[in-house]
């Protein structure tokens, strides 16, 4: 493997996304990109990411390769790349480590690192194509910010979507609170926009711990999308240029 | 709120 990533910010956006989610984890590498899929240890959410190929320049593989990697020790090497640095990721055919290779932009600085590699044995779930009842997509500073405080009240968070407008609450211990967020639309930053596509009304429990860990991703997306259906996990997706990062939640059961 | 539903039991083993 040989990949070229203009900015190492990318990568090390992607992995501070997913870090206190998922330790170890397979770097799955193919003609279609970099993969990833790992469920968290208590098996309540899966994060799936794609850096595609063509967000690299190169991107060169003889072989399809699964790096296990220790996602604090890759963070530790990240650490030592500038966000505006170009990174190329190389490993041999059957890896013991891979190398990462970090240049300025003026071409007068290299930094070359290694990470011991491991074996890891982990299921890959399919994830079924599902017609999702609401899409809802929204700024992912204000989906940050919705958990964040609703946080403070409760461990769970009940969203509903229906054409009215979604609506996030929870009650807790000291009280109860809500937000509730109308479709709009900024024409001159729709980054800012609210949409939601509603097939029928929705209404699920998550909880918001998982939901606060999501939102480290905001960095990646200025816009997140919120996919749900009754009965059904969460889908939480941060687009970026030339992939994806997507977390999954199982719903809170037995209201 | 009485639980919390696990990812596997929604989606399949590869």
């Amino acid at each position: 493997l040989e990949a070229r990533l203009e900015q190492a910010g990318v990568l090390k956006k992607v992995v501070d996304a997913i870090k206190d989610l998922v330790q170890d984890c397979n770097f799955d590498c193919n003609d279609s990109g970099i993969a990833l899929q790992a469920m968290d240890n208590s098996h309540v959410a899966l994060v799936s990411m794609l850096l595609k190929s063509e967000g690299f320049s190169p991107y060169r593989l003889d072989r399809n390769v699964a790096l296990g990697v220790n996602l604090t020790s890759l963070t530790k090497v990240l650490r030592c790349a500038q966000n505006e640095d170009i990174l190329t990721l190389k490993a041999e055919d059957a890896p013991d480590t891979l190398s990462l290779v970090f240049e300025n932009a003026e071409n007068d600085r290299i930094s070359e690192y290694e990470i011991k590699l491991m074996d890891i044995d982990q299921e890959h779930l399919g994830i079924p194509e599902t017609e999702y009842a609401a899409a809802i997509s929204m700024p992912s500073a204000e989906f940050q910010r919705i958990c964040r405080d609703l946080n403070q009240l409760s461990e769970s968070v009940a969203i509903e979507a229906s054409k009215e407008g979604v609506k996030f609450s929870c009650s807790g211990d000291i009280g109860s609170g809500s937000v509730t967020l109308r479709q709009h639309n900024n024409v001159d930053r729709p980054e800012l926009s609210t949409k939601i596509e509603l097939t029928e009304p929705v209404a699920l429990t998550f909880s918001l711990k998982y939901l606060v860990n999501f939102c480290k991703a905001s960095a990646l997306s200025s816009v997140v999308t919120l996919s749900l259906s009754n009965e059904v996990p969460l889908l939480v997706e941060y687009a970026m240029g030339s992939g994806f990062v997507r977390f999954y939640l199982a719903p809170k059961i037995g209201e | 709120v009485t639980g919390q539903g696990s990812i596997n039991s929604y989606f399949f083993k590869k």
